[in-house]
């Protein structure tokens, strides 16, 4: 199964 | 006081059409350098980010920083109302609650203005650090848009793998299966046509084709896309606006549990 990974998982919040 | 004003409504239109089916709403940041917005779509999987340089504006004055936050849905009715060869001006006022649109005519006979009100929006600023991406790929943005609607006839998701010889994309459903190879391209006439690739790795990548087919929105502002790729970090989506800027969607990739 292939999942989807959401943005706050890579990018910091500024 | 905040004025910025394009010499015809166009830009403006597909810019919104660009980024409207993502993003119900969103922050425009307005400062002396230009304009950004930077929101993720609903599901927090996508990121769209917009830059407008104010040397690409006809005329552009930003006294003081401004965030003005937009239902991008009642922006659209209001361009809707524009010519294309209108003149456009965004003009607010500092501190103020709404923002006005004024059109005109080109021989001027016909002035219109809208006053539409502001929002104050949760504001949730990414960093996205400067990265060295493994692929980089140029290709004409028709072409690429073209392939997302192809390949979403066949699966949710689609299979993107990069090495120095071209780039494949692939899909795979309950019809049977797709794949489009594109090579890189040599010597052609129109740098439009090109087809360019930067390998530092080879790269294979699973991305929702949802999400892609919403990013080709983007492609009547670009005649090429880039797309940059690394293992493991999102894919970035590229359309630059002429003289005025870019629009950059990020797009986390699919990952196995």
């Amino acid at each position: 199964f292939l999942s989807q990974t959401a943005m706050e998982t890579f990018y910091a919040t500024r | 006081m905040f004025e910025a004003r394009l010499n015809n409504a166009t830009t403006l239109k597909k810019i919104l059409d660009a980024i409207k089916d993502l993003l119900n709403e969103g922050t425009f940041d307005c400062s002396d350098s230009g304009i950004q917005l930077q929101a993720m779509d609903n599901s927090h999987v996508s990121l769209v980010s917009l830059t407008l340089r104010s040397d690409g504006f006809d005329k552009f004055r930003c006294d003081r920083n401004l965030s003005m936050g937009m239902n991008l849905g009642s922006m659209a009715k209001i361009l809707k109302c524009a010519n294309n060869d209108d003149t456009v001006t965004i003009k607010a006022q500092d501190n103020a609650d709404t923002v006005t649109f004024m059109f005109e005519s080109q021989n001027q006979e016909k002035v219109s203005d809208y006053e539409m009100k502001l929002m104050n929006l949760d504001q949730e600023h990414l960093g996205i650090p400067e990265t060295d991406y493994s692929c980089v790929v140029r290709m004409p943005a028709m072409e690429f848009a073209r392939i997302c609607r192809d390949l979403a006839q066949f699966s949710e998701s689609v299979v993107i793998c990069c090495t120095k010889e071209g780039v494949k994309f692939s899909a795979s459903g309950d019809v049977g299966s797709a794949n489009v190879k594109l090579a890189q391209t040599f010597n052609v006439d129109k740098e439009e046509e090109a087809i360019v690739i930067e390998m530092q790795e080879p790269v294979v990548l699973t991305f929702a084709c949802r999400y892609l087919n919403a990013f080709t929105k983007a492609t009547p502002l670009s005649n090429q896309v880039q797309l940059s790729m690394s293992a493991d970090v999102p894919l970035v989506v590229e359309y630059r606006i002429a003289e005025l800027g870019h629009i950059r969607y990020y797009l986390a990739p699919k990952i196995e549990d």
